[in-house]
């Protein structure tokens, strides 16, 4: 059977399915001071996951997407901020203002995010001694 | 403010694939 860290240079996705893969990867982009773009990826997927059904759900749907717009999106200086697109941003700030709380409000961002990893902290990773050395 | 963390964290961890 093929190892998992050989699977972890197929894709990204390869990569986020596996929890040594997420291991190795957040403890490189801690390296490079971007440890909140995937802390950001995977609040997006959860958040878009989150039961309607259960009680006080709404309450704590709103509760979580104002935390990740404040942890991520609010501060414009931070890594994910600065990798968001201002539109995707203004639509986050409207919905969360509107109290607009919508399963896939998160999305675009995600994508963008996710773009950024797959076009760059992602090579870097599979070139790196962290990744080497592991294998 | 320890309770969104805790939220946001909850979050993370939900979205994270399971041991397998």
């Amino acid at each position: 059977p093929t190892p998992p860290y050989l699977k972890w240079a197929e894709s990204l996705h390869s990569l986020l399915d596996d929890q040594d893969g997420i291991h190795l990867f957040r403890t490189f982009l801690k390296q490079e001071d971007c440890g909140d773009m995937l802390d950001f990826w995977f609040a997006c997927s959860g958040f878009r996951k989150l039961e309607t059904s259960e009680s006080q759900g709404e309450e704590k749907k709103l509760k979580l997407a104002k935390a990740i717009y404040k942890k991520y999106i609010l501060d414009s200086n931070g890594i994910v901020s600065r990798q968001i697109k201002p539109a995707t941003k203004s639509f986050i700030k409207d919905c969360v203002a509107r109290l607009h709380i919508d399963p896939a409000m998160f999305d675009q961002a995600q994508t963008e995010i996710q773009t950024m990893m797959e076009e760059n902290t992602y090579p870097l990773f599979l070139k790196s001694d962290i990744y080497l050395e592991y294998t | 403010i320890d309770s969104e963390d805790d939220l946001l964290q909850e979050c993370i961890s939900s979205a994270m694939p399971k041991k397998k």
